[in-house]
Order: C-alpha cells, then sequence, then structure tokens
C-alpha cells in the first residue's frame, strides 16, 4: 500500500526522509538542518534538502548555495555543494524568482509549492532527504505525509516551556497525519562563559519534557555557541570546523 | 476620508493603534509586546492587546491573563487584568475554543477571525491598542491597515544580518500597505555575564542597519536577560520587577 502511494515522487521508499519541525520561529530548526546536512554529507553521503519554511528561506544562506533554479526535463534541479566526502543538494523557496516568492510570502500558494518541489523536481540520486518546515506546520505536513509515507518528523525545541508547549502541538497535527515522530533535539539549553558560570538563558527541561510526553528519545542537547550563528551568517555551519560533537552531542 | 473608513470597528480614529511585528520567530516580539502593554498600563492607561499571532498564542500566558471569551450584544469582551495604576485587556486566538484553534492552526481562517477580533470586539474603552502579529505577515499586515488606517507598526529584529534581512521584507511589506514604519527595537542585543563580560551571542548591528535603511528611529536595544524569560513563563512581565528601564533602554 505504502509502495502504491511513494510513485508520484522520484523518492524512493527506501531513501529516509526526515522532517525536521518546530512548534515556534526562533528556536534554531533551520540552523540544525543544515548542520545536520552538512554533519551526514561529510561521511560521504548525498544529502538533499528541501527548504519549505517561507518565511525564513534560511538555507540557502546557512549552506552557502546560491543560484538561480534550472529545469531539465520538466524536473527542477537541486544546487549541489560538496562537504567532505559528500555533497548537499539544496532545493529552496528563496531560490525562486522575486514574484514568485511574492506570492508564497502571502501564504498563497505554499501548498501547491511544497508538492512541486517534491513531485516536480530531480531527487534521483540521493541518500538521505531533509525537509525544513515552516514553524507550528499545520498544512504542510498534511501535504509532506501524504506525498512521502515513509517521512519520519524531528522536533527542535528550546529549554522553556512556552516553547515546549507549542511544539507538543505540531507533534500532535504529525501524529494525525500519521507522521513518526522519531525524536527531540534541544538547542540553546544553556550558554557557558568563558568564566566558567553556565547560565540557563532560555529556561530548563523543555527538551527532555517533551521527549517523555511524546515517548520517543531526547537526541540531542546543543549549547548557545557564537560560532553556530557566525557559521550560519558566513555560510559556512559550525559543524564544519567544530565537527558533530561540538554541535551535536550525541 | 479616513475617519470615512474607520467606523467599521469601535476603535476611535484617535486610539494609537501599533502593530508589533518581525520578519521571523523567536526574536522575542511577543515577549516585548507583553512588557510594552504592561510598561504602559502601569502610568494609568487602559491598553488593549490583540493576539493575532495564530501559531504563538503566547500573550494569554505572558500576560497570565486566562479565561474563555465571552460575548455581551454580539461584541467579544477582552479579559481584564490591572497593572499598577492601569488595566491590560486582551483578545487571543489562544483564548478560543480548541476545534477553532484547531482551525486557526491550518491557517483556514486567520483573515476572518483577525477582522472580527477587531470589528466584533468591544475596544471602546481603551488609551492604545497594541497588536501582536505572526511573524513576516503578509496578508494579515493587509487586513489590519484595511480596518485601522491609524495604525503604526513597530518592528522587532535581533542583532543577526538575518533577522534583520527578513524584518527588512516586513517592512516592504508594511509600507505597500501604507502602514507607517514607526521604529525599530534590537532585542538580544547581547548578553552580559556576571563575571563582567559581553556575549554577542546573536550577532551585533541588526538592528542599527534595519533602523538605518528603513530610515526611522532605533527606539531600543534591549539585552539578553534571563528576567525576561522567566517573566513571561510565569505570566508577570519582567517590567514588573525591573521597571522599563530595566527591559526596555530608552
Ligand atoms: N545553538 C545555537 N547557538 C547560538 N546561536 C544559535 C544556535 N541555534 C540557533 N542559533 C541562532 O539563533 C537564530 C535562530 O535560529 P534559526 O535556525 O533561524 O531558527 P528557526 O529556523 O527555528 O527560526 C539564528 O540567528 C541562529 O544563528
Ligand atoms: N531580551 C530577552 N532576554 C531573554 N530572553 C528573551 C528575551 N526576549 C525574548 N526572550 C525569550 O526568547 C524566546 C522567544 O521570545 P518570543 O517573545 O516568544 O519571540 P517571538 O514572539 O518573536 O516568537 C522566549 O523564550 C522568551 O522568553
Ligand atoms: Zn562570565
Amino acid at each position: 500500500f505504502a509502495q502504491a502511494r511513494a510513485p508520484l515522487t522520484s523518492i524512493p521508499y527506501q531513501t529516509p526522509v526526515l522532517m525536521i519541525a518546530s512548534g515556534k520561529g526562533g528556536v534554531g530548526k533551520s540552523s540544525i538542518t543544515a548542520n545536520l546536512a552538512v554533519a551526514i554529507a561529510q561521511r560521504g553521503f548525498r544529502v538533499g534538502v528541501l527548504d519549505a519554511d517561507i518565511w525564513g528561506f534560511s538555507l540557502s544562506r546557512l549552506l552557502g548555495i546560491e543560484g538561480e533554479l534550472q529545469a531539465r526535463g520538466g524536473k527542477m534541479q537541486p544546487i549541489e555543494r560538496p562537504f567532505g566526502d559528500g555533497v548537499v543538494k539544496l532545493l529552496s523557496m528563496g531560490l525562486l524568482a522575486d514574484e514568485d516568492q511574492a506570492l508564497l510570502w502571502r501564504g498563497l500558494i505554499v501548498q501547491k509549492a511544497v508538492a512541486q518541489f517534491i513531485e516536480d523536481a530531480n531527487w534521483s540520486d540521493i541518500d538521505y532527504l531533509l525537509i525544513d518546515t515552516p514553524p507550528g506546520t499545520g498544512d504542510i505536513a498534511m501535504t509532506l505525509a501524504r506525498l512521502l509515507p515513509q517521512m519520519g518528523q524531528i522536533l527542535v525545541t528550546t529549554p522553556s516551556r512556552a516553547a515546549q508547549r507549542v511544539a507538543q502541538r505540531a507533534a500532535d497535527f504529525a501524529r494525525k497525519s500519521n507522521i513518526r515522530v522519531l525524536g527531540v533535539v534541544e538547542n540553546m539549553s544553556g550558554f557557558l562563559c568563558s568564566c566558567g558560570v553556565r547560565h540557563a538563558l532560555f529556561g530548563e527541561g523543555g527538551g527532555r519534557e517533551l521527549a517523555t510526553q511524546l515517548m520517543v528519545p531526547l537526541l540531542s542537547e546543543i549549547e548557545l555557541r557564537p560560532a553556530i550563528g557566525e557559521g550560519g551568517d558566513r555560510g559556512e555551519p559550525a559543524v564544519l570546523l567544530e565537527g558533530p560533537e561540538g554541535v551535536f552531542h550525541q
């Protein structure tokens, strides 16, 4: 049955598809998507990244991948950049022409655009697909679930109870669409000053509590580190300098 | 002409209406809206707050104002809470019944809901109206501009170039709808450790640069302070403890 549903896209059912989601913006979801994509690629894999976060469009800048989208044989071609032994291939709403972006910004053609970025794109040579989604994704989750039944979700939150509560809502929505929640990543867990004092700038415990409530693993607790923000601004994800251990603890 | 357009709502044209906007989530827009509302109310004013941020619904929690919305004479009644010599009156999407919230979460009835929260609400006794909007507000800006021609916009950003760039887009959209941008607030400007070292955790200069580009004043540079997040989680905005100077520098 799942195989019967999958053939609309060029993404084989066996290709792991990860939806990176959050309940609210600003928890670092796009930064984590970029660093995760590069960390996997460096080990010799081809990692597709679909940036469906229309307000952010951040992945083009975060990955240092720019250019105009080309179509070949009716299929949009993701833009590639090598990292270590592998490659990241990006398809982003941010790489569309300005007038299309204006329509997206008004929320008018998002569902249609997301479906096109999956069905009318050349994703044939990838080992993994990561999908960056708009925060609080209601309808987008439903569209993705229909097109990519193998997809699993990773939820990003900060330690604050507020972020955790709204992440819970995003998880409920995913599960209603039969999307499996694979785990939680807690970001901005704390800040360690050079003097040795550690500050809980955005609260404590939200990630652990969310993982417990959802009965999924807490995959990682990522500290607040200026290197991550600076890497993002330069288009050189911090994982390149610091390695996955520097960014992801597990 | 403006008077002729205004009478659809119970908000007189002379009542200052402030739209608090941002280009992306997580810059602290809702926290700033809550603290600003309380700071004004404490001086003896009646401050209306309309929470149109459907993903966040944060203002109910941030202001410590809860309850079920009641209608009287066909008008929704904001829920009140006294602060200092004044009062804050809240109307929030977060105070609606669960099924309505589910529809909002799917983005289906947002424009309609926002219009209702303005036209079918009792805003007759307020001195100021603050409107918390979803980040990257395309259509909501247009709806609000149509109903509240006197409205001005305050843009919230962080020091990062990324947040500044997407805030620029939100400003362009506002101006297209003839909304005046009144100023920029830069939040999370830096973090001062107890040891005396100051860290620029989210970059530097984004607020200043945005204000310059838009030719509007940089109204405030707010430091990262755990008290602000903790106050938000408890429903006791930090401005209550620390005063406006503790939260807003100007
Ligand atoms: N662990 C971290 N340490 C320091 N800065 C971070 C971290 N994670 C994210 N950031 C910064 O926080 C801001 C928000 O991150 P972003 O990835 O855009 O969030 P989202 O995609 O959830 O909106 C960006 O300026 C980013 O560089
Ligand atoms: N100046 C600040 N210092 C410390 N924490 C802050 C500050 N401003 C906002 N926060 C915290 O950052 C998070 C995001 O703020 P929020 O107001 O929800 O942003 P937005 O409305 O833009 O999504 C919340 O956990 C909030 O408590
Ligand atoms: Zn220190």
